[in-house]
């Protein structure tokens, strides 16, 4: 004298599809932009060292640009190494070229 | 004097196509 049909799982959960919409992802902070890190006075991929030598070139009216050693006199503090490295990048970069000889650099973008 | 317009050409060459 049992029910014979099975009644147990009570018909629930019978496709109910619920969306779960979601609240939007939207205001997800910070790395907006990219370029997280590496901030010091950066505004262009330089590093401030590259920012200094190029202002310097930058400031220099004379056509046949600025010599390396006028660099030197100017940035005390940077070693000859570190300048002419930071020289080398930028001019790779082509943000300064060497004009008279390969001592002399003038900016592309003074004029 | 020619080398520095062909430098700076280059150089401005460099720079754009750094910039893509």
């Amino acid at each position: 004298s049992r029910p014979q049909h099975m009644s147990g799982a009570g018909g629930g959960m019978s496709g109910k599809i619920e969306p779960m919409s979601r609240p939007t992802m939207g205001s997800m902070e910070g790395n907006v932009g990219g370029y997280a890190g590496a901030s010091d006075m950066t505004n262009n991929g330089l590093s401030a060292n590259q920012n200094q030598v190029l202002c310097l070139i930058r400031s220099c009216p004379d056509q046949q640009g600025i010599s390396i050693h006028e660099l030197k006199k100017r940035l005390g503090s940077m070693s000859m190494m570190v300048i002419k490295q930071a020289v080398e990048f930028l001019s790779n970069e082509g943000h300064i070229f060497s004009t008279i000889d390969e001592d002399h650099y003038k900016s592309t973008d003074s004029d | 004097l020619d080398r520095i317009a062909r430098n700076k050409k280059a150089a401005l060459e460099r720079l754009t196509s750094a910039q893509t």
